[in-house]
């Protein structure tokens, strides 16, 4: 029964596409995720991948990566890109351009932002189903503590508190006060 | 893990073998570099919150399990992507409500107390606060040869606020054994520690980042960053921290006994209705 199952795996899945993404805003880009759900067999191999896409200026929202380390290879243009570590001090902070990797290692907190060329990558994550946790935005762990928590934690008024949770209604792609909106062609 | 890590001649107990004091509370936590610990592929630390203390949000790089000695306190756990479900109800909207009157809304807490024992996913960020009136004591055991853990076998602890020390970096850098961990351990008892080098993660970025990534001002972004903190990581709060919680009171609990006692004579009832030979006629 291995040809039914096994050796008829399917091994192939694009996330090239731009209609096939499955974060997208108009006026930042957009992400494509690969992982054991939409492609069984990387629960074997233990291992997903991520394509992005940000726009000229916009700001991929600092996060950490819960579960994985990630390997980003740079495909097209240039971002600033800073990585920090428990210690809050930055392991990384540079330019990258097509052609180079940089690796985030697991838990380290990671911002990226567009040159005004934009930027393509594709990251590939050690976790078949690789999660990250966003600092800011929609789904970020900021928004998810009481505001009472935040005011004591950094010394804020509880305006100051608000603001900080609800200000960004995007998710994880979020735009500069420098970003303008692009046309997204296949 | 190393060959012959487990190849241990003598256990012995140990007492933690440094102290943190926070404005709060007190981290004390055991060598992880120790034979027994690096056999066992797990670190352990002992957190004491005094009443009214809250222990800043942070995230580890291994899961823990965590045990209540003492005391009692709420566990704010954090997963990303999960919905604020503790929430106020929007009263008064569409009336003019300014920002400033909007209700707050966050993540499930949890009530623990003294003989809990709390899981912990590695890399979900957490935050404990004493909310009762004794010392709140817990200790928690990272699991840093777990799986789920990618880095190194060291323990690390990234904070989200404050300006605080993470309680294994001491050790860590010291390789944990000899004389210069022995004069680290002094150092740090003769509070000559310095603790500039330990930063929240916000510290990192430029705060230029921070400003748009947040859309807040530079004010703001120097508070997040924890610029003129030194409270550590176990923080006073003023007042009393006002969270959306479903904390029964008093006369609740009580409304909800005089219902349970309601419903248990009934069935009663109804059992004898049955053994009496009566039909009983379900809907």
């Amino acid at each position: 029964g291995l040809e039914e199952t096994f050796c008829s795996m399917r091994l192939r899945e694009n996330i090239g596409d731009p209609s096939r993404a499955d974060v997208f805003t108009p006026q930042a880009g957009r992400i494509s995720t690969v992982n054991s759900y939409n492609l069984p067999i990387l629960r074997f191999l233990q291992l997903s991948a991520e394509r992005g896409v940000l726009y000229k200026n916009a700001i991929y929202t600092p996060h950490w990566n819960v579960n994985a380390h990630s390997v980003m290879y740079v495909l097209r243009g240039r971002a600033r890109v800073q990585v920090v570590n428990h210690m809050g001090q930055k392991c990384f902070d540079g330019e990258v351009r097509q052609g180079q990797i940089v690796t985030v290692p697991q838990n380290h907190a990671v911002v990226k932002q567009a040159s005004s060329d934009g930027f393509e990558w594709v990251s590939f994550k050690t976790n078949d189903n690789a999660w990250v946790s966003p600092l800011a935005g929609r789904t970020s762990v900021i928004r998810a503590l009481p505001e009472a928590v935040l005011a004591n934690a950094f010394q804020i008024s509880r305006d100051q508190a608000r603001n900080l949770k609800y200000n960004r209604e995007e998710t994880v792609l979020l735009t500069s006060s420098t970003s303008s909106r692009r046309e997204d062609r296949a | 893990r190393q060959q012959n890590q487990c190849q241990i001649d003598r256990i012995e107990a140990r007492e933690p073998d440094t102290r943190v004091e926070a404005e709060a509370g007190l981290i004390e936590s055991w060598n992880p570099n120790h034979n027994q610990f690096q056999c066992a592929g797990v670190a352990v630390v002992r957190y004491t919150i005094q009443q009214n203390g809250l222990h800043l949000p942070s995230y580890t790089n291994t899961p823990q399990l965590v045990y209540i000695v003492k005391g009692r306190g709420i566990l704010g756990v954090t997963f990303p992507g999960c919905p604020e479900t503790f929430e106020e109800s929007q009263r008064g909207q569409g009336q003019g409500q300014s920002q400033g009157s909007q209700p707050d809304r966050h993540q499930k807490l949890r009530h623990v107390r003294e003989g809990d024992i709390v899981a912990i996913p590695a890399g979900v960020a957490y935050w404990s606060y004493n909310n009762g009136d004794q010392q709140l004591v817990f200790v928690s055991l990272l699991d840093t040869s777990n799986v789920n853990n990618q880095l190194d076998d060291n323990p690390r602890r990234f904070y989200l606020a404050g300006n605080p020390e993470d309680e294994f970096e001491q050790l860590r850098r010291e390789g944990g054994r000899g004389a210069r961990f022995d004069e680290r351990i002094r150092e740090r008892s003769e509070g000559r520690h310095s603790s500039e080098n330990y930063r929240n993660i916000f510290k990192g970025f430029n705060s230029r980042y921070l400003e748009e990534a947040f859309n807040v001002d530079s004010e703001t972004v120097k508070r997040l960053q924890g610029q003129n903190d030194d409270r550590n990581s176990i923080i006073r709060v003023k007042g009393t921290l006002d969270l959306v919680s479903p904390l029964r009171s008093s006369q609740e609990h009580q409304r909800e006994e005089r219902y349970e006692d309601e419903r248990q004579r009934e069935i009663e009832q109804e059992r004898r209705r049955m053994s009496r030979g009566g039909r009983y006629e379900a809907n």
